[in-house]
C-alpha cells in the first residue's frame, strides 16, 4: 500500500512539581543537553535549531 | 517536530513514524534524579494518522498507546481518562489521554489551540518546497519561507525560530514572552498536511480570531480540525466565528471533559466550495 510521510503529530505534555521553590526557578531548563539528546534518540529525532528566552527554551526537531 | 522546555513543563510534538511515547521514561527519570522533580500530570493528544499501518509500536493503535502510557506513569497519577472524540468523518478523530495526580490547577488560566490541516492548497503548499541547489542553510531557507508565506504576520511580536527541510517541509517555533506557537508543514501533494498550535490565556494579548484567520489564509486547507483545551467556552466559540467568514463551514463539534484539564472541544471544518 502507498505510504507517504505521516504529517499528523503525536503531542505529549508533562508537568512536574517540587516542594522546594529554589529548584523550580530554572527547573527542567537545567537539564543537560546530553539528557535531551538521549531522550530524543529514543524518539528518533535530533535538534536542528534552538532558541530560548527568559521563560522557556524551544527546539526545532528533525522529522 | 518541536520541543518546548519550561521550568516545570515539557511539550514534545513529533510527526512521521517517531516513537514519541518512548520519551516518557527518560524524561521522568532525568527530571527526578537530576532535578528532584516529580511528575504531576500528563496529556497525550493526536489526530487520526493518514498512514496508521506505518506506525511502529507503541503507536500501532490508540489502545496500545494508552496501555503503554498507563504502564509508564507513576501510580500517583491516578486520575486518568482516555477518549476518542469523533467527527462526521471516520478519518478525522481526536485522541486524548490525560492523567493527573490530584487537584493541581494546571491549565486553569490557559488554553491550548491545536489546528490540523490536510489537503492544502497546492499553490500555497508549493511555497514550502526549496529551490533545488539553492545552497542555503535550513535556517536561511526557513526564514525566507516564513516571510514569503506570511507566517511572520500571525504574531508579529513573536521571536521566530524557523527551519526548511530539504527538499521540502518546514517547522517553526514562535516565542512571545511565556507563550509559544509552532507550525509544521508537509507539503507533498496527496498527503499534504500542516499544523498550527499555540497557547494563550485570557490575559494574553494573542488575538485568536486574527491568528486562526491568518492560518486559514496561509494554507487554505481542504479539511481543518481545531482542538481547544480550556476551562471556559469563549475560545472555541471564537474559533468557529473566525473561520466561517473565511469560507469554511463547521461540519462537526464534539466536547469532552477531562480531570483537571478542563474541556476539550474538537471542531472540524471544510470549505463551502473549492
Amino acid at each position: 500500500a502507498f505510504s507517504g510521510f505521516e504529517g499528523f503529530e503525536k503531542r505529549l505534555e508533562l508537568h512536574f512539581f517540587c516542594d522546594d521553590p529554589a529548584l523550580l526557578q530554572l527547573g527542567l531548563r537545567k537539564l543537560d543537553f546530553d539528557c535531551i539528546h538521549q531522550t530524543l534518540q529514543e524518539v528518533q529525532c535530533t535538534v536542528v535549531s534552538a532558541v530560548g528566552n527568559s521563560y522557556f527554551d524551544a527546539y526545532v526537531l528533525s522529522e | 517536530s518541536s520541543l518546548f522546555v519550561y521550568p516545570t513543563k515539557i511539550i514534545i510534538k513529533t510527526c512521521g513514524t517517531t516513537q514519541l511515547l518512548k520519551s516518557m521514561t527518560p524524561l521522568i527519570f532525568y527530571a527526578h534524579t537530576h532535578l528532584g522533580l516529580t511528575l504531576s500530570s500528563c496529556r497525550y493528544t493526536r489526530g487520526t494518522f493518514i498512514f496508521p499501518l506505518s506506525q511502529p509500536f507503541p503507536h500501532t493503535s490508540f489502545n496500545d498507546e494508552v496501555t503503554y502510557i498507563e504502564a509508564t506513569l507513576p501510580p500517583n497519577l491516578c486520575f486518568r481518562k482516555a477518549s476518542i472524540m469523533p467527527s462526521k468523518s471516520s478519518s478525522h478523530a481526536w485522541h486524548v489521554f490525560t492523567a493527573t495526580s490530584d487537584s493541581h490547577a494546571l491549565y486553569h488560566h490557559n488554553y491550548t489551540l491545536e489546528i490540523c490541516m490536510t489537503d492544502l492548497d497546492p499553490l500555497l503548499a508549493g511555497k514550502f518546497f526549496r529551490r533545488p541547489g539553492d545552497g542555503r542553510s535550513g535556517d536561511s531557507a526557513g526564514r525566507e519561507m516564513t516571510e514569503l508565506t506570511g507566517i511572520d504576520g500571525i504574531n508579529p511580536h513573536a521571536l521566530v525560530c524557523d527551519f526548511a527541510f530539504d527538499p521540502c517541509g518546514y517547522s517553526m517555533n514562535g516565542m512571545d514572552g511565556e507563550w509559544y506557537s509552532t507550525i509544521h508543514v508537509t507539503p507533498e501533494e496527496g498527503y499534504s498536511y500542516a499544523s498550527f498550535e499555540c497557547v494563550g490565556s485570557r490575559s494574553s494579548e494573542v488575538d485568536v480570531v486574527h491568528v486562526v484567520r491568518k492560518v486559514v489564509q496561509i494554507f487554505r486547507p481542504g479539511t481543518m480540525s481545531v482542538s481547544t483545551t480550556s476551562l471556559g467556552n469563549e475560545v472555541w466559540r471564537k474559533v468557529a466565528g473566525a473561520v466561517e467568514p473565511m469560507g469554511m463551514k463547521l461540519r462537526s463539534c464534539a466536547m469532552d471533559q477531562f480531570p483537571d484539564s478542563g474541556s476539550v472541544v474538537f471542531q472540524t471544518f471544510s470549505p463551502l466550495r473549492r
